[in-house]
């Protein structure tokens, strides 16, 4: 993770993965 | 041709208008009323009071109404522009709207720097940076310690914080996605191009909804 930028580690969040809306 | 005029197309009482909607975003008038088929889901699966609430908006992205989340939050809070504690269909459809993959590319950047700017001062600041990472490494439960983090934010903010004054602003933003095109992977979700097909009722709720009017 030390060679990853912050945002590239904050956007792997659940939170921020949207597409789990269209799961039924 | 399809089977309905626009005419007849359906309302939705307490709602925005489909057609309406439509005309405000990417989104066509069948998938609007799709997307109606999404919200009315979403919208009743802890109070079927037509609004989506922060719990029921956690139920549907964790399928687990328990789990707070500063991201989720985040995005709640701006898919409630309104400010009322809830989301409204207005809203839903806008805001997936920014998702959608024709949506511009400057709409996605600022939505994602409004994202990150989590007291809304206009700037990304480190501290925000810091309590974003720290509330991912909870969620996900890996253990990195406080001088990982530091050099991660040192390394960031040498690459995205151009002037050098602590805190990313729009134009730094804009500069550092351009460089990092991965970061707007988020904004975008493919599932909006076929939501048509992934609710077909909305064919089927719209012909029920014209017999019963």
């Amino acid at each position: 993770p030390v060679l990853m930028n912050a945002f590239e580690l904050i956007s792997t969040s659940q939170g921020l993965n949207l597409s789990s809306l269209f799961e039924k | 041709m399809g089977c309905f005029s626009s005419k007849h197309r359906r309302q939705f009482p307490g709602h925005e208008d489909p057609v309406s909607l439509a005309s405000q975003t990417a989104f066509t008038v069948s998938e609007v009323e799709a997307l109606f088929e999404l919200f009315k889901s979403i919208s009743s699966s802890v109070i079927d009071d037509g609004l989506i609430s922060k719990e029921e908006f956690q139920l549907a992205l964790f399928k687990n109404r328990k789990k707070e989340n500063l991201f989720a939050n985040r995005i709640f809070d701006l898919f409630d522009v309104k400010h009322k504690g809830v989301i409204d269909f207005g809203d839903f459809v806008r805001a997936l709207n920014v998702f959608h993959p024709n949506a511009p590319h400057e709409d996605k950047v600022d939505f994602s720097f409004k994202l990150y700017d989590l007291d809304s001062t206009g700037f990304i600041e480190r501290q925000e940076v810091k309590q974003m990472l720290i509330a991912l490494l909870c969620e996900s439960e890996m253990k990195l310690a406080d001088e990982t983090i530091e050099i991660i934010l040192d390394k960031t903010f040498v690459d995205a914080d151009v002037n050098q004054d602590g805190k990313i602003d729009k134009e730094e933003w804009q500069n550092f996605v351009s460089r990092n095109p991965s970061l707007m992977k988020i904004m975008t979700l493919p599932y909006l191009r076929d939501i048509t097909t992934t609710f077909p009722s909305f064919v089927f709720n719209s012909e029920v909804d014209e017999i019963a009017t």
